[in-house]
């Protein structure tokens, strides 16, 4: 089902991004 | 950039985000967050220590119908966030249209309210306690996510250290 492929591939590019988005470093350098 | 309609959609995503937070004041539409309330309760909860009860105190909490009181509050806290991004995110947020809180105090207007929350939304996935945050956005339905995501990334753009 080429609707359920797009779903899950959205649901990927989600995560990959608020995954990434965790593991950025906080606050201000120094 | 964003379209008229995206901001209208960016502004209806972020009323459901902003819903997460469970603050006192009631935030059901997108007239409750005018008199801005929510959004310094949102932030209180973001950083309690920067968001302190002394600058919590500055905003009113009943303010009826009244346009002008509204400005004034949604002022103080524009203010603090862009005082919170320089002093202790140690970011700066350029070629970003900041909202019009005129716009927002007296037309309640979507697209310029959802600049506001995007401005918050930054606040939250940024400050030490973004894990949290970061992972209540994940929670949320996909479509509300992709707006999020949108939102996060628009603003990632234009900030400089």
């Amino acid at each position: 089902d080429p609707n359920m492929k797009g779903a899950a591939a959205n649901e990927g590019v989600l995560a990959n991004f608020f995954n990434s988005l965790l593991s950025k470093k906080t606050g201000s350098p120094g | 950039t964003m379209s008229t309609l995206d901001r209208m959609e960016l502004c209806e995503s972020l009323l459901t985000w902003i819903q997460t937070f469970g603050v006192e004041a009631p935030c059901k539409t997108v007239e409750d967050l005018t008199s801005g309330v929510v959004m310094a309760q949102a932030l209180q909860k973001i950083d309690g220590s920067f968001f302190n009860d002394g600058w919590i105190t500055r905003v009113k909490p009943e303010v009826g119908d009244n346009w002008r009181l509204k400005i004034s509050n949604l002022k103080k806290v524009l203010k603090g966030i862009l005082d919170y991004n320089q002093e202790v995110l140690g970011q700066q947020i350029n070629d970003f249209n900041l909202p019009d809180v005129n716009l927002i105090g007296e037309h309640s207007d979507g697209p310029e309210l959802g600049r506001m929350l995007q401005l918050i939304l930054g606040c939250a996935v940024s400050c030490e306690q973004k894990q949290e945050y970061i992972q209540a956005i994940m929670m949320m339905e996909e479509s509300v996510q992709h707006v999020v995501m949108t939102a996060i990334q628009e603003l990632m753009s234009k900030e400089t250290p």
